[in-house]
């Protein structure tokens, strides 16, 4: 089973 | 005081119907280097990061940084009604709570003032580190979109595989499954329909269908869309906006859980 990742997992606030 | 004429007005236009579905509200932010844009999907899913760099405008007049918030629907409301051929200049005065979209006909002969509510947006700014990426595929934008199109009838994912053979988009659902494999081709005349692979290893992602969809309405803006991929990484599919900059789609893979 594959779940839908978030771009805020890769990309930090900055 | 900011102040951006753009000759090629259209260029506006195309700009906010690529990415007014997967966004409702932004921060345009502007600065010396140019009239930018990043914002998320409200799921967090999709990252899209525009540019249009200063030098592209013919007048370029920003005293100081400014973000400045918009609805993209309205906007977009607002500039389906300048014509294609017209030039289209943004004003804004210091701390003033509306934009002004002002549309000049080509021969001067009609001018028309837009003037939008301007809103508070609360966005982060995510940093975007550069990344190697092990395969960059550069291939026609118009054939990209077809391919989307044709897998999303199938399927709600897609599995964009790279090997030295090619680039291979694969779908399944419950009436079959899908493949579609473009090699790379630089013989064509034109260099905007060849397809070029840069592949430094091997990467297979899978990606919502949806959002690459809605990624290729960005197709008129640009006859070439570049394809970068990374294992466990956000794909990035980027169009060139010729002599301006760029838009970016950067999407997150889906996993295994």
């Amino acid at each position: 089973v594959r779940k839908q990742s978030q771009i805020t997992a890769f990309f930090s606030p900055g | 005081m900011l102040e951006l004429r753009l000759v090629q007005g259209n260029l506006l236009k195309k700009v906010l119907e690529a990415v007014k579905d997967l966004v409702t509200d932004a921060n345009f932010d502007c600065s010396s280097t140019g009239f930018s844009l990043q914002a998320m999907d409200s799921s967090h899913v999709a990252l899209v990061a525009l540019l249009l760099r200063s030098e592209g405008f013919e007048h370029y007049r920003c005293d100081r940084n400014v973000s400045m918030g918009m609805n993209l629907n309205n906007m977009a409301k607002m500039l389906k009604c300048a014509g294609n051929d017209d030039i289209v200049t943004i004003k804004a005065d210091d701390g003033s709570d509306t934009v002004t979209f002002m549309f000049e006909s080509p021969n001067q002969d009609k001018i028309a003032d837009f003037e939008m509510k301007l809103m508070d947006i609360d966005s982060e700014h995510l940093g975007i580190p550069e990344a190697e990426y092990h395969a960059i595929v550069r291939m026609p934008s118009s054939e990209f979109a077809r391919i989307c199109k044709d897998l999303s009838s199938i399927g709600d994912t897609v599995v964009i595989s790279v090997t030295k053979e090619g680039v291979k988009f694969s779908t399944r659902g419950d009436i079959g499954n899908a493949n579609v494999v473009c090699r790379q081709n630089t013989t064509v005349d034109k260099p905007e329909e060849s397809t070029t692979i840069e592949m430094h290893e091997p990467v297979s992602l899978t990606f919502a269908l949806r959002y690459m969809n809605s990624f290729t309405k960005a197709t008129p803006l640009s006859s070439t869309v570049t394809i970068s991929l990374s294992s466990e990484l956000p794909v990035v599919v980027e169009y060139k906006i010729a002599e301006m900059g760029y838009i970016r789609f950067y999407l997150a893979p889906k996993i295994e859980d």
